[in-house]
């Protein structure tokens, strides 16, 4: 899974 | 997953409790300006990644939060100003400021600029609720729709747990997200004595009333 900033939760 | 989902929706009904409040009874009384500027504070430093955010459903629920809080804080320092008692609100936020601005800098998950005022607004939002319970401690009741807003406010961190639990089980990588897990316990810890009196007094029918 490609994140861009790391962090996938708000 | 199911619980990340919920405490997503917990946080937006919460903001929706809280403006339904301020425009149905046209009043922010009961209401912490101090919290609720530190949130907005909170929303900011955390999207900052907005135009680079790759879900749709992170994206839509970003400028949610933002523009919601916004509309509040308008509301608050504009249209309902009058209805705002600033010396109920007298908890000291450079404090809270500076815990999360020490913290974001000493220990980043990496030294960006992005990464510092993430880390700064999960500390940030971990302690913002304090000068709303500060100033219902101060007046030692609130109406049940303020009780309502502080219990879906505070069920949203305390969904994220079992997310997190739930996905470090789930995913094959076994990260932790260390600083969000820290920050998320504390912030839910926080709210546990007013979770107790929700529980014995609101949910029985009876006024939000400090012991």
């Amino acid at each position: 899974k490609i994140m861009v900033g790391g962090h996938d939760e708000l | 997953n199911l619980f990340r989902v919920a405490g997503d929706m917990s946080h937006l009904a919460s903001i929706f409790i809280l403006l339904h409040k301020i425009v149905q009874l046209k009043s922010c009384s009961g209401i912490s300006f101090k919290s609720q500027l530190l949130y907005l504070i909170v929303y900011i430093t955390r999207y900052l990644d907005l135009p680079w955010t790759p879900s749709p459903y992170n994206f839509i629920f970003k400028i949610l939060f933002i523009s919601s809080q916004l509309y509040i804080i308008y509301l608050m320092a504009r249209a309902y100003r009058p209805t705002n008692d600033p010396n109920l609100d007298t908890f000291r936020v450079e404090y809270l400021l500076g815990f999360a601005a020490v913290l974001a800098v000493l220990f980043p998950v990496r030294y960006t600029v992005l990464e510092i005022f993430w880390a700064f607004s999960i500390w940030l939002e971990s302690v913002a609720i304090l000068p709303q319970l500060f100033m219902l401690q101060r007046t030692g009741e609130a109406e049940a729709i303020t009780a309502h807003y502080l219990f879906a406010l505070g069920t949203y961190r305390a969904l994220y747990i079992p997310n997190w639990i739930y996905r470090y089980v789930t995913e094959p990588t076994h990260k932790i997200d260390t600083i969000a897990v820290v920050a998320g316990v504390l912030q839910t810890v926080l709210y546990s004595d007013f979770f107790w009196i929700y529980y014995t007094k609101v949910m029985k029918g009876e006024k939000f009333k400090l012991p």
